[in-house]
């Protein structure tokens, strides 16, 4: 069985030049984040990704 | 000619039985193929006559046909649904009281259950491997991630696809892409196309959406998402917050919320409303956001495969309100990894539950995909809800039926409101964590 999420969460903002802005989406601020892997087991209570 | 003709002597030789087997499955499977492709074809004859008398032109419908290597169209010559019935049925048959527990651990040892979570400790509880199935899990054993800003795992399982949304198209991941109009249904159709009574509830699966007065707006801050201004679009489909909510609507009703079967619970809806950061009710409508609207979001997706030794139960990933729920009736494929890799749009053709609703930061759905092995998909707040049952079929028919009658094209999914279930979040409020439901065996 599956489950899909699909959901809006904020984008986040690309930082400035002087915040070190290094120009990957990665370096987005205050936007969601995924923290999981392709492939990897989670629990049920285990953080995916967070804003 | 004639003379080796002649003269040949004849020997008669027994053939292997195999060879005779493959001959008869392979001309078996050829005279399943034609009549599938006469009747199909026969349809669209019949099809192409009723456009005609109702003045339309006629036109080829676009057919959700699987396509894929030969295991695939094999697979979709299968009954599965009944294969699946038959799969529930049979793990619904009472085990002896001694085999309970060799037989639950053979289980558990083929697919990796792990004993020291279950909360029951004495196996011999379970009657059977569909209750075993739908165990339940000692308190504790999965706490929730603390950091409040994050979108919890709904179930045990394994990633299989994540990433975000550009154009209403699932990121193509291995060649398989997922179009959100195909998974999540459109906006809702004209509501009278899709009234179908279910036999035993009282659901009236009547959504309408009337246009919210314009004062509501008025009371918002300025930065509100205007009742009638899409706030997400995907995929050319407008998603504005009455479409999905209904808002305003009076006769919705669900089935429990009549006999109030379900006990109202104000702890979880203040809750809700506190995580959703909710104005009080008086001053603005609920689902206007806060000011967060400033913040520009995206679309992202997750899909969680869970294995037949997991836990099949699924919580609530964050704190948000069910606004709607649209019952998909399609097929049971399994959705193992292998099939997601090699059935383009599997989860458009699955039975599936989708859940649609807000959360803080704007649209939320929760999808559960049923597959052959578990094709029963159980929302503890929806009573109603059959899945993968015949009823749940003549309900679709009966819903196409009118559709038709109406004029309308079917959307191809059976709605429900949990408008309801709270006046003031205008739908069903969850907390994150809490339990929603879950899959059961066939």
């Amino acid at each position: 069985s599956t489950i899909v999420l699909v959901f809006e969460a904020p984008k986040g903002r690309r930082p400035s030049f002087d915040e070190g802005f290094m120009g990957g989406p990665e370096d987005r601020k205050g936007g969601f984040r995924w923290n999981v892997s392709t492939g990897q087991k989670v629990k049920y209570g285990e953080s995916l990704g967070f804003v | 000619l004639r003379h080796a003709l002649g003269a040949t002597k004849i020997e008669w030789k027994p053939i292997p039985i195999g060879l005779g087997i493959a001959f008869l499955g392979g001309f078996q499977f050829y005279r399943t193929q034609a009549r599938e492709k006469e009747r199909r074809e026969a349809e669209d004859a019949q099809r192409a006559e009723d456009d005609i008398k109702n003045g339309d032109r006629p036109q080829k419908r676009p057919r959700i046909r699987p396509s894929g290597p030969w295991q695939v169209q094999i697979m979709s010559t299968l009954p599965l649904k009944a294969l699946s019935r038959i799969w529930g049925r049979f793990n619904e048959l009472d085990i002896p009281y001694y085999l309970r527990v060799p037989g639950f651990k053979l289980y558990g040892f083929i697919f990796g259950v792990n004993f020291s979570e279950v909360s029951e400790p004495d196996l011999h509880v379970y009657p059977n491997l569909a209750s075993f199935f739908y165990r339940t899990l000692k308190p504790g054993v999965r706490p929730l991630d603390p950091n409040p800003n994050a979108v919890l795992s709904p179930a045990d399982g394994k990633i299989i696809q994540f990433g975000t949304i550009e154009h209403g198209e699932v990121e193509q991941v291995k060649g398989v892409t997922y179009s959100l109009d195909a998974l999540l249904g459109g906006t809702s159709p004209d509501p009278e196309a899709q009234r179908v009574e279910l036999a035993s509830s009282n659901i009236s699966l009547s959504p309408d959406s009337p246009k919210p007065s314009p004062d509501r707006t008025a009371n918002g801050p300025e930065e509100v998402v205007r009742a009638d201004e899409e706030f997400a679009r995907v995929n050319g489909i407008s998603y504005t917050l009455p479409n999905l909510f209904s808002g305003g609507r009076e006769q919705a009703n669900t089935a429990k919320s009549e006999d109030q079967s379900v006990p109202s619970r104000p702890s979880s809806e203040a809750e809700v409303r506190a995580d959703l950061a909710l104005p009080t009710a008086a001053s603005q409508p609920w689902w206007s956001p806060v000011p967060s609207t400033k913040t520009p979001t995206a679309l992202y997706y997750i899909v969680v495969y869970l294995a037949p030794g997991d836990y099949h139960r699924f919580h609530s990933p964050v704190s948000w309100v069910v606004g709607t729920r649209r019952h998909f009736a399609g097929e049971l494929y399994s959705v193992s990894p292998y099939l997601q890799r090699t059935l383009p749009g599997l989860f458009t053709l699955n039975e599936r539950v989708v859940l649609l609703g807000k959360w803080r930061w704007g649209f939320f759905s929760f999808t559960p995909v049923g597959a052959t092995n578990v094709g029963s998909i159980k929302i503890n707040f929806d009573r109603e809800l059959r899945t993968n049952s015949l009823n749940t079929d003549t309900a679709a028919d009966r819903a196409a039926q009118v559709a038709k009658e109406k004029g309308q094209p079917y959307s191809g999914f059976a709605e429900a409101t949990y408008a309801a279930a709270s006046k003031v979040l205008n739908g069903h409020p969850l907390k994150r964590g809490e339990e929603m439901g879950g899959f059961q065996l066939g």
